[in-house]
């Protein structure tokens, strides 16, 4: 009855041989996808609610689409490329979740679909500070040929995120008088396009 | 100048500029530099070009693994590019890994990258390098900051099946007198010794091996070698096959593209071919199979001092292996 089983059976199912090893017939392939996929459908919601919970001690209505993109290492994220698209009057807030029994430091990268520079901050100690982060703005240069890859990628500094635990952050729109303040443009210098292009 | 170098707090790394590959990876904290060769390339895969339901139901083809250097049919037709022979054959395919009898690393022409561009942002620098004719191997380098690896996010494909099948393959050359023996790690837990030649059948100190390159390769989550100054290692993000196939090499399989079954039970070749059928011969109607996929893939690439290896592939696994969890939410500005 637990809303893991399903993906905890799809993993079991997808520790025969040719599971690990890539060696299945391709719709056997196939299918192992799709098994973990339902699974990992089901335990988003179910973690999702959970986080939001325990973490922003929310009722109803805060945070509804709080989701956790499955496909971030494909630099595809709806949420965080639709709310970071021009015009959008919105702000991004990202749970970075640690399952390891020890504090980290990570650089995490985020799907955005806008080169202008956002403003990334992490929920302090008390609820109502927010500290900046580092970030920058990175091109995404798609080599696989993704679609639907969000045309930038916002890499952030994650530090001390506790052990078992979660850290929050916001990405909010930077407005123009900020923005040479805090966060250093990536200057992509091509060695092999004219220097206009570099301008 | 001809070199790019970019750097972090733990790590300095130098690029040739013409051909996008790094040339030498130092370790600022240690006070340690490997010069490297790094290249991509491929192994030609074996064939042999039976049909498939002559294979399956004529048993004796399904070989033994022994084999004869060349091959010759009844008819007289040469088959150079093979290992083996009528009665002992085997096609590289989803369960065997066999080159073609030159046992070579072709690597890829041209030498000089396509292109290579930098990003160098306060927190991320990147290089971005795309080798090859055609340009199916692409690669960015990045630094991180606080971290001591280089990451290496590999983007592979679709591979030209225009010879039969490839079995890609990232090699890094170092000057590290590893004397025949390199590390492997497999389950994240322990890491074995192995050693060149093992197995007293394969490796290329054996006299009579006919398989040097298949016979010493190793399932690998994470593989280094070291000598008394230097250790130079990689941690993947999935399971790969990887060998150290002369002294102060390090190489790992990043992708396949065969075109025939090897009989040994899928009864496909590895291609994503969702048709199930097998060309014969491959050449003149490879364009009827799968499309071949792009695979993206990281390695982490660390340098150390001697005898630290295994502690600095140790250090980094559960952080590579289990990467933070990223949840995304949205809502108008200043509300929460």
């Amino acid at each position: 009855a637990s809303p893991l089983y399903e993906l905890d059976d799809a993993m079991g199912v997808v520790q025969h041989h040719d599971g690990v090893s890539g060696t299945s017939k391709q719709h056997v392939a196939y299918d192992y996808a799709k098994r973990i996929a339902g699974g990992m459908n089901k335990a988003n919601s179910f973690v999702t609610d959970a986080l939001r919970k325990l973490l922003l001690n929310s009722n109803e209505g805060v945070l509804d689409n709080l989701t956790y993109c499955l496909l971030n290492n494909e630099t595809i994220c709806t949420v965080s490329q639709e709310a970071s698209r021009e015009g959008s009057k919105e702000d991004i807030y990202v749970i970075v979740y640690n399952a390891l029994a020890k504090e980290r430091h990570e650089v995490v990268s985020l799907p955005i679909d806008s080169s202008s520079y956002d403003f990334v901050e992490k929920l302090g100690g008390e609820q109502s500070d927010w500290v900046p982060v580092k970030s920058s703005v990175l091109p995404n240069a798609n080599y696989a040929q993704v679609i639907g890859a969000a045309s930038d990628i916002m890499h952030f500094e994650a530090k001390d995120i506790p052990p078992l635990g979660a850290s929050v952050f916001r990405v909010s729109r930077l407005e123009d008088e900020v923005l040479s303040s805090t966060s250093i443009p990536a200057v992509p210098r091509n060695l092999r396009r004219s220097v206009q292009n570099d301008m | 100048g001809d070199e790019i170098v970019m750097s972090n707090d733990i790590l300095s790394v130098t690029f040739d500029q013409s051909t996008g590959v790094i040339t030498s990876i130092t370790n600022l904290r240690d006070g340690i530099t490997v010069n490297v060769e790094q290249q991509y390339g491929f192994y030609k895969s074996a064939f042999k070009d039976a049909p498939m339901n002559f294979v399956e139901d004529n048993d004796n083809f399904k070989g033994d693994g022994k084999c004869l250097p060349g091959y010759t049919d009844a008819e007289g037709d040469e088959y150079p590019w093979l290992v083996g022979s009528a009665e002992n054959w085997q096609n590289s395919g989803a369960y065997i890994f066999r080159p073609t009898i030159d046992q070579k690393l072709h690597n890829l022409p041209p030498k000089r990258a396509q292109s290579v561009v930098v990003y160098n942002s306060g927190l991320v620098k990147e290089v971005h390098s795309v080798f090859g004719q055609g340009g199916w191997i692409k690669q960015i380098a990045r630094l991180l900051p606080g971290k001591d690896f280089v990451e290496i996010e590999y983007i592979v494909g679709p591979v030209p099946i225009d010879d039969g099948g490839k079995e890609v393959v990232s090699k890094w050359t170092t000057s590290i007198a590893s004397d025949g023996q390199f590390f492997t790690d497999s389950n994240g837990r322990e890491f074995q010794k192995r050693k060149r030649g093992d197995h007293n059948v394969f490796g290329p100190d054996q006299p009579n091996s006919d398989e040097p390159v298949s016979g010493n390769y190793y399932p690998v989550n994470s593989i280094f070698i070291e000598d008394t100054v230097h250790s130079f290692g990689c941690v993947v993000d999935r399971s790969q096959g990887g060998a150290s196939l002369t002294d102060g090499t390090l190489e790992l399989m990043i992708q396949r593209r065969t075109l025939y079954d090897d009989a040994r039970g899928v009864g496909e070749p590895l291609n994503e071919t969702d048709i199930g059928i097998t060309p014969n011969p491959p050449y003149d109607n490879a364009e009827r199979l799968g499309e071949g996929v792009i695979v993206k893939g990281h390695h982490r690439m660390i340098v150390g001092k001697g005898g630290s290896g295994a502690s600095k592939m140790r250090g980094i696994m559960d952080s590579v292996f289990s990467q933070p969890h990223v949840f995304v939410a949205s809502a108008p500005s200043g509300t929460a």
